[in-house]
């Protein structure tokens, strides 16, 4: 398989991280040897799926950016058998200005990855909530971009910006890099708005059947230090994000 | 009076720019000339108070950033009375990179902004998701710092990280900067999660007594280019920015 999957959209709080943890556990729950790679300066998933955030700079994703192939141990084993993680650092915030005007710069972290692609089925990126050079390494890593999508004015007006940006990626970094698709997040499909901006979303965009649903148990996990898979196996975000594994999969075949 | 109040949070989608456009706006109703610098290259606030988003970056907060002084060109009228803004354009995310390691990078902003501080009565800015050069540039600028906070754990887990920021301005680039507080956002007393974690946060944080709480119509009235001033003057969310705009005047005398 070998499939590296990029979780990015600029917009803030669109549960990119929600996203990047929970399709990571039910992928490797379904028996695929998966490694998350935290890449936001926030440690969002770090701290979830290590349960601290603390941990020395040349033993986290800041090293694959300074030209160290990844090394083992960088990749920390989860509670989860098949999930793996390389943890993110404050320090990453520097990369922006190491990297700048690098002629290297937007190759660095698939020059790493390259390295142990095949040890994994998946590997997945959470990004950071911007379009600067540490999600672009991401995108000319990637063999794919899933974008999660709010059905929200301000995150259906960020579209075009992070289109054109994968299409400045695809022609002059990674012509193999796919859109995957756009996955609705905190779909709540009583509301009425929800249909009218639906049909403002560019036709570029293939969009997922698979739609995740709003549930206070995402945030009473988090909280207690946990995840969906160990908290609340049975609620519908889990079950939601257990589908989405098995559409990744058909639509990545 | 003459406040300039950078709205700040690394943290995505916490209702940075909800709270700057309507605290602006509840400002401006009392009577107080306010200008709104929107530093966000999502471009959210220009859309919302401006209905729209592009306008040619010489007449944007990026000429700013480029020693020109503001000029009146750059400063637009919205349609309430006392409310202008300075919009922003997806160009200023070259300025991280421009701006990197240049011996006054961190002051372009406060310099420019100087020359009009005395013109307004409050100066307020909505930051990106990130801590950035845009964002160091506003908090070196700013005489206060207000601290959208949604009660989450991924929210408050990176207060510290924004705490040792503010630390590092005040006692380098700006002694003068004040914390104003935290407010809360999205707030739901109903859920027990919120009181538990509310004991987490750090206590060098003053938390302001307004909440503001959830509501649809939030949504609504962006998805229909509009503000809650304008499409919903009632609901508890409007009203929740009336009162936080009168706390915000009474903390700052
Ligand atoms: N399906 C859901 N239902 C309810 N709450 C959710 C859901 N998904 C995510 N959340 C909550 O919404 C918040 C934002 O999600 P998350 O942090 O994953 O977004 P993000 O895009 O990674 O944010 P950032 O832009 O800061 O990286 C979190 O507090 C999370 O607990
Ligand atoms: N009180 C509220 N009730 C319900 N929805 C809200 C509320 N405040 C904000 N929202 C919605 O939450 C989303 C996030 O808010 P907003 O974009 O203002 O956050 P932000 O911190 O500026 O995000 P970013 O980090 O991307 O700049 C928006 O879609 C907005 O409509
Ligand atoms: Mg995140
Ligand atoms: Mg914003």
């Amino acid at each position: 398989m070998g499939y590296i999957i990029s979780i990015a959209n600029q917009k803030g709080g669109v549960a990119k991280t929600t996203t990047a943890i929970h399709l990571s556990i039910a992928l490797s729950q379904k028996n695929h040897k998966t490694l998350l790679i935290d890449l936001d300066p926030q440690r969002n998933s770090t701290g979830v799926l290590l349960k601290k955030m603390d941990f020395p700079a040349d033993k986290t994703i800041y090293s694959a950016f300074q030209k160290q192939p990844i090394q083992g141990d960088m990749i920390y084993q989860t509670e989860y058998d098949n999930l793996f993680i390389i943890p993110s650092t404050i320090k990453i915030v520097e990369i922006e200005n190491l990297l700048a005007g690098m002629v290297d710069g937007f190759f660095r972290l698939s020059g790493s990855i390259n390295d142990i692609s095949r040890e994994f089925d998946f590997i997945i990126m959470d990004c950071p909530p911007s379009l600067s050079i540490l999600t672009v390494n991401a995108l000319v890593a990637a063999t794919d971009i899933l974008i999660p999508l709010q059905i929200s004015k301000f995150s259906i007006d960020g579209l075009n910006g992070l289109l054109d940006v994968i299409n400045t990626v695809q022609k002059r970094y990674n012509p193999k890099l796919k859109i995957l698709g756009g996955v609705f997040t905190f779909y709540d499909e009583r509301t009425t708005i929800a249909r009218a901006m639906i049909k403002k979303i560019p036709d570029k965009i293939h969009i997922l059947k698979t739609k995740i649903p709003k549930s206070v148990s995402v945030e009473e996990a988090f909280m207690l230090k946990s995840d969906l898979f160990s908290y609340a196996p049975r609620n519908k975000v889990t079950l939601a994000y257990k589908n989405l594994s098995s559409e990744v999969i058909n639509e990545l075949e």
